[in-house]
């Protein structure tokens, strides 16, 4: 599969769109400190079904959504949608291209989609089963964290190769 | 499972040596399961040695030395099993320059089986970029997207890293 | 014990504001003692903004962000109880290369009163610096120290971080 | 007080001696990853009496001393000198100049000096009490721990401004 592109309204610092669209081979994302970097990739890390607030860098879940600035509001709701081409059908669903999608409104209420249909949360999470992709594997590396794999217990590294097998 | 966990096993030390060597111009490194009679409860050991130093435990590796052999462990697994994309952010933030350009020239080799998404403040790692994002805040608080374009299309400067027999 | 630690607790939290504003050019810090009624037992929590974002916790904050309000409270203890010398390990590791320049700036502010010894690899550090040593291994794995000469004595061209009111 | 210079033979990577003049102001320490930089930051730690391998990034404390490479054969033995202006008497022993020393040997011997006399490690780490200088205090900020002030838990930052006062 590919990662396509990634939208997002309201989440964190990006207070109205972030559009990236990927490509094939090494994209870079390049700013000064706390411009919103990082916060990309929580995105991604949240729609394929985060769910613990600390590995998305915050106290509680409605802090994702954009909380406002001295010259501008919060929002109400954050929403990230991520497409992927799925052409050589590594995802276990028949379409050439998927799109997984998560919201969350200040309330605390979440909602979940693929292809616009609703789901749970389990089923985003179960649809990246085995393909290598997801939050617990190691294609997510978050900063401060590259010799997270070092400092892991002898018993939780093999954990990591036995996932690889 | 155990044998399928022990093939895999030997797979990804093979590639960690091998990588290990052509990310450092040298040395060896080594992984070891702790106990050979139950395997899949076992615990892994990392070993590695860089170019004329002693083969030691990570322990008293420099912050780079740790973040280059986390690479290229990293990278070892990838090779076993392939995400379809990754996100490293800031895993050059404790290399020096000349190690900068080689984890840049690394990548080069892996791109054509994995998208990468990499956050990164060293111009180095950007030679590497087939596209370039850049994040701002022009609105303090506020964080936007910019597609940036190169005036260097070094990508192509970039040797690949030789391998080291 | 009370008195004298509720003394000390508001210099330093004064410092700190100082501080953080002057290496943010902006924004506000701000400490907190969570059990007033029991101050001795009390744990103490870290609020801080940058320049036009919201005050929060500095849970969501930057890589960057992060260390530059760590370097500001730190300075903000020094002020209050100076260490003949301080040793800082790579500090500047998450800075980019503007933030780099207000904390070496910042350094000459202390350097009367504290004798800093600072591991670098960031040119804009070592512009502070009143002596350079270079540690190489010419032999593989053993260490030695060049006392490097300055091509560029442009520690005089640093100047000082203002005050912001 | 001010820190004169620090003498090594045998101590980690610095097979030979390493020798230090700190002056007045800013020295800064450069050069490529693994070449030494940290290590010299742990002979001050480890002279200053710091007791824990872990802080100073060893397996057992052993490891302190030269371990060979390829071409050069391990030391015996470790010792670290330190040597301290003490114009002002904040050191409180009657010398205007201090040299602190400690000695390592392979059978995991240890021998502590002050000015060439036999001493234990208790009356190091009690010389050192209450001047701001020692393993505890913020003063000696070890490689990627610049951030730990912000994640000490709220009690113990407590403790280091109660340190302070
Ligand atoms: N819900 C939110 N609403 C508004 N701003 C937010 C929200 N969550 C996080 N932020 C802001 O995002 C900023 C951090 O962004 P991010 O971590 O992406 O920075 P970065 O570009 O990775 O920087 P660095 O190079 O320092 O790592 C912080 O200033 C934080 O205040
Ligand atoms: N007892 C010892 N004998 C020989 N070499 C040692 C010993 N202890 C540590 N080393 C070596 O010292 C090196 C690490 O040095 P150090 O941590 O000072 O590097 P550094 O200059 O800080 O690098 P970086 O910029 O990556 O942080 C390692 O390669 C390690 O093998
Ligand atoms: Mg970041
Ligand atoms: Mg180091």
């Amino acid at each position: 599969m590919k990662l396509k592109r990634i939208s997002t309204s309201g989440f964190k610092s990006f207070a109205d769109r972030l559009n990236l669209e990927f490509g094939d081979g090494i994209t870079c994302i390049v700013g000064p400190n706390g411009c919103g970097k990082s916060n990309s990739s929580d995105a991604v890390r949240w729609v394929l079904g985060e769910q613990s607030p600390r590995a998305l860098r915050v106290n509680r879940m409605q802090d994702l959504i954009f909380s406002g600035t001295s010259d501008r509001k919060p929002e109400g709701m954050t929403e990230v949608r991520v497409v992927f081409d799925n052409e050589d059908g590594s995802l276990s669903l028949p379409f050439a291209e998927i799109e997984v999608s998560r919201r969350l409104y200040r309330s605390g209420e979440s909602e979940y989609f693929i292809n616009k249909e609703a789901v749970r949360l389990k089923d985003i999470t179960d649809l990246f089963a085995n393909t290598g992709v997801g939050t617990h594997s190691y294609s997510l590396l978050e900063q401060g964290r590259v010799d997270a794999i070092l400092k892991a217990k002898p018993n939780e590294r093999r954990e990591i190769f036995e996932e690889a097998s | 499972a155990r044998k399928q966990f022990l093939d895999t096993f030997e797979q990804i030390r093979q590639n960690f040596n091998r990588t290990f060597r052509r990310i450092f111009g040298g040395g060896r490194a080594d992984l070891m399961i702790l106990n050979e009679a139950n395997v899949l409860e076992s615990g892994v050991e990392i070993f590695a040695q860089p170019p004329g130093k002693k083969l030691q435990s990570i322990t008293p590796f420099s912050g780079g030395e740790k973040s280059m052999t986390a690479i290229a462990l990293l990278f070892a697994i990838y090779q076993v099993k392939a995400s379809p994309f990754c996100f490293l952010d800031e895993v050059d933030a404790a290399l020096d320059d000349a190690n900068v350009d080689r984890f840049a020239r690394l990548l080069l080799d892996f791109k054509h089986q994995t998208q990468f998404i990499i956050v990164t403040h060293n111009k180095h790692t950007m030679a590497a970029a087939d596209r370039l994002y850049g994040v701002t805040m022009d609105k303090p608080g506020v964080s936007t997207v910019v597609s940036m374009e190169f005036e260097h299309r070094s990508n192509y400067d970039l040797s690949p890293l030789p391998e080291v027999e």
